[in-house]
């Protein structure tokens, strides 16, 4: 592993007291390959190393640890810190119902982590409203439903041929009315390069007047972590991220991507299939996994 | 191993590996085709560094494309399979959009009987596509409604079979071994079948999609791999290191959301995409 590579790189220059520029340099272009094998994007890779390589400098090589696990140490300290070293909560509103609108690109997990959210939600003693405004994919708003039975929460389904934007209005009616805590809104997966499909997010996040758009991602995202995190951020506007099937074998690099780029908190993450496989977001967990 | 040439421009091999880098083609990969495509420079001192690498990565690509021809069977039975969300339920639409257009009876088994609504996904593109479709209950043994669908295509005299299954995780080994036992399954209902398996991957998935690819051949022979998802801003670097690595062949290439939205997989344009 990455431990393993860099005590050879470091061996070979031994007997010193310090960590020199040069050892530095060999080491930091591993930890580079390193991140980018993880997917993380690569001007992003660039900017962390040129970070650790500016805390590194100078440093004194500890007695206690070889300097490959003391470049280790950095590299994971400061991975921690641009995850999120402070464990962040969804944040409810004054006012009922909090609207919590979800967006992401096709099959990142958005219908299921609705479910996931309404059933996490149900625990904390919150009442939840699902509503779906994905007309577009086949079967997409009895996939919710089904999910929303499942969690044994409310589900409110507008009728046949109502477009996007009024489902939203008439959900937030509905979440008003019934006394909803919480109204979590699916939408239709959409590319960030679709200008309409882009608009109509702006739209139904304005109709909802949502306190929390979470962009949800799949944890296993490569290089285009950024494009996506960028779009979303700027276009949308967004306050929270999702990574999902993160029970898989991916390093997860686009969480680095996606902090890096949008700034807002990484708030879950899914780890399974079922309803329950919802986790609180461990920054500390996913640093490990990037360095591999 | 610079070249008659002389040295290499340091900036635009700097600027063209990161481009392949962010095509998610990978470091190791990267380098292998930085290191290729300088061997073609020695041999043609007139192409530059861009055209060698375009040129070795459209070697290795070509060199990795199969067919996607259902027949030589009847019923010609293929199975699609790969990680969740990837896109097969929409491939198997288009494809057999395709194959009943084609003068192909089609049919079509629901597979996934985990998923929610995922049978009624597939009944929306059944219909859409003109094929017939066989499903079973949610929570119900996918092998079990793969043999009831085989045994109905074979009664019927049907000419193609296209069986969706569940996302899974390439990771879970319970799943893995349900998708072992559907591949026994249609081997005993169809001799011979399933006679194409098609591993589904998601050009937005990063380096991931290396480890997908080479867990799912270790247990069922990969027939082609279809890309999805290339209409994004994704190149789907990671296939390169699949064919160079695991020797797999790539058919075909999803381009959208709609019925005709695919296309067979065309080494050159790919390989012109990275950059
Ligand atoms: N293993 C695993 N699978 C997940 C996770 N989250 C979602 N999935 C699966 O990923 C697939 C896609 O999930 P969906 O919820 O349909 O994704 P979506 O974003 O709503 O898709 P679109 O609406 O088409 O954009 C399904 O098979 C889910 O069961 C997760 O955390 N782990
Ligand atoms: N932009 C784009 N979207 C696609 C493409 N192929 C599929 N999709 C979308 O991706 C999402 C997931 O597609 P599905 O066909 O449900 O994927 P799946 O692999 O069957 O998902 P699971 O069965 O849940 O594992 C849907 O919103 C599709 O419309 C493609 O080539 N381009
Ligand atoms: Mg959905
Ligand atoms: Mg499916």
């Amino acid at each position: 592993a990455l431990t393993g590579r860099l005590d050879g790189i470091f061996r070979k220059l031994t007997g010193q007291a310090r960590l020199t520029p040069e050892s530095i340099q060999e080491g930091l272009r591993e930890v580079r390959r390193a991140l980018l094998e993880a997917d993380v994007q690569v001007a992003v890779a660039k900017d962390f190393i040129t970070r650790v390589e500016a805390r590194a400098v100078g440093q004194e090589v500890l007695r206690s640890l070889t300097p490959g696990q003391q470049v280790i140490g950095l590299v994971r300290d400061e991975l921690i810190r641009l995850l999120g070293d402070r464990p962040v909560t969804l944040a409810g509103s004054p006012h009922l119902p909090t609207v919590v609108l979800l967006a992401g690109l096709q099959g990142s997990g958005k219908t299921t982590f609705a479910g996931k959210l309404a059933h996490w939600l149900k625990n904390a003693g919150k009442r939840t409203l699902l509503a779906s405004a994905d007309v577009y994919r086949p079967a997409a708003i009895e996939q919710l439903e089904r999910l929303g039975a499942q969690a044994e929460v409310g589900f409110f389904r507008a009728d046949e041929g109502t477009q996007p934007a009024e489902i939203v209005r008439r959900a937030v009616d509905e979440a008003r009315r019934r006394g909803f805590d919480f109204l979590v809104l699916d939408t239709a997966g959409r590319l960030h390069i679709d200008e309409p499909l882009m608009a109509e997010l702006a739209e139904l996040k304005a109709a909802a007047r949502a306190h929390q758009v979470l962009l949800v991602v799949d944890g296993m995202t490569g290089q285009e972590a950024v494009r996506i995190g960028r779009a979303f951020a700027e276009r949308t506007g967004i306050d929270g991220l999702v990574l999902t099937k993160m029970d898989g074998d991916a390093r997860g690099g686009a969480a680095l991507s996606l902090r890096q780029v949008t700034g807002k908190p990484i708030l879950f993450l899914g780890v399974g299939e079922k309803l329950d496989a919802l986790e609180a977001f461990d920054p500390e967990r996913v640093a490990g996994r990037i360095l591999g | 191993v610079l070249g008659r040439r002389g040295d290499l421009d340091a900036s635009a091999l700097e600027r063209l590996e990161e481009a392949l880098l962010e095509a998610d083609v990978g470091p190791t990969t990267a380098g292998r085709l930085v290191a290729r495509a300088r061997g073609r420079m020695d041999q043609d001192p007139a192409l530059d560094l861009e055209a060698a690498l375009e040129a070795a990565a459209t070697e290795l690509l070509a060199s990795h494309r199969a067919d996607l021809s259902p027949r030589g069977a009847k019923p010609w039975v293929a199975v699609v399979l790969g990680v969740n969300g990837c896109g097969k339920t929409t491939l198997v639409g288009k494809l057999a959009a395709d194959c009943a257009r084609h003068g192909l009876s089609t049919m079509l088994v629901a597979a996934d009987t985990f998923r929610a609504a995922a049978a009624e996904q597939l009944m929306v593109w059944a219909e859409r596509a003109g094929a017939t479709v066989v499903r079973a209950r949610e929570g119900g043994d996918p092998a079990a409604v793969v043999h009831d669908g085989l045994e109905a295509s074979r009664a019927r005299g049907l000419d193609v079979v296209w069986i969706d299954t569940a996302g899974r995780l390439h990771t879970k080994r319970n799943l893995m071994s349900e998708l072992e036992k559907i591949v026994r399954v249609c081997g005993r209902s169809v001799p011979g079948a399933p006679h194409h398996t098609l591993l589904v991957l998601d050009a937005t998935v990063g380096q991931n999609s290396l480890a997908q690819a080479r867990t799912f051949a270790e247990l069922v022979p990969i027939t082609s791999i279809a890309i999805n998802k290339l209409d994004g801003t994704a190149r789907g670097g990671a296939v390169l290191a699949i064919a160079d690595e695991l020797g797999l062949p790539i058919s075909v290439v999803g381009l959208g959301e709609g019925i005709d939205d695919w296309a067979a997989f065309d080494p050159e344009a790919f390989a012109r995409g990275l950059f």
